[in-house]
């Protein structure tokens, strides 16, 4: 359930 | 633009809250909108218990979280505002009109069909949409005052600057995502008409900004 995609905006 | 965007962002935040301290009331601030930026946040933010980006992503959500749980509490359950608050001025529906819908978008359109994805798909979406409550308070009262509009523009030219960075992204062949992108968009066209009316205002010289 955790995404493999790390964001880096807010 | 996104370092612009953010200081905006914040900026907007502290302004609402300047605003409601120093005037000692909340008239014509919609709790609601300041309820959904807190479900926006909530599940956007999810991602500070699973990875670490940088010192300054971390202050910045967990400021964003604060500053908007202060506001609803100023609004909602301090003695001195919350009298103030108008109840049945702040009436819209957003269960139906904006939670059901941007939940089901997100189960639509995501990255990754995993439950973290999905929140933060929800939490563009319903950014894009979180201001109507607020929108629609200002449309009754036709008239906004001068800190509030100030509230207002920033909080708009936020998502506008964000914009702008992802054009830039796309020229320098960086990724960007859709997703953003749409919201972002959404998310300004929203404010189009009133940033054509503030600024027509604030040239003008006048203190608040008159809605047709």
């Amino acid at each position: 359930w955790i995404s493999s995609y790390i964001k880096d905006e807010l | 633009f996104r370092i612009a965007g953010d200081m905006l962002h914040v900026a907007s935040l502290l302004i609402l809250a300047f605003r409601i301290r120093n005037s000692k009331n909340c008239v014509g601030i919609s709790c609601k909108t300041q309820e959904l930026y807190m479900i926006v946040f909530a599940t956007r933010y999810l991602d500070l218990f699973l990875y670490f980006v940088s010192l300054y992503n971390t202050f910045m959500k967990v400021a964003y979280l604060i500053i908007t749980g202060y506001l609803i509490y100023l609004m909602r359950f301090a003695k001195l505002y919350r009298q103030t608050y108008d109840v049945k001025g702040d009436s819209f529906q957003y269960w139906k009109w904006l939670l059901g819908p941007c939940f089901v978008l997100s189960m639509i359109f995501n990255v990754e069909f995993t439950f973290v994805e999905i929140m933060w798909s929800f939490s563009i979406f319903l950014e894009a949409v979180a201001f109507v409550p607020q929108l629609e308070m200002m449309r009754k009262m036709g008239r906004v005052e001068n800190l509030t509009s100030h509230y207002v523009f920033t909080l708009g030219g936020y998502r506008l600057l964000y914009i702008f960075s992802w054009v830039a992204k796309i020229m320098d062949n960086e990724p960007i995502s859709w997703i953003s992108l749409s919201g972002g968009v959404v998310q300004t066209i929203l404010y189009a008409d009133f940033f054509y009316y503030y600024i027509l205002a604030k040239l003008k010289g006048d203190k608040s900004v008159a809605l047709p």
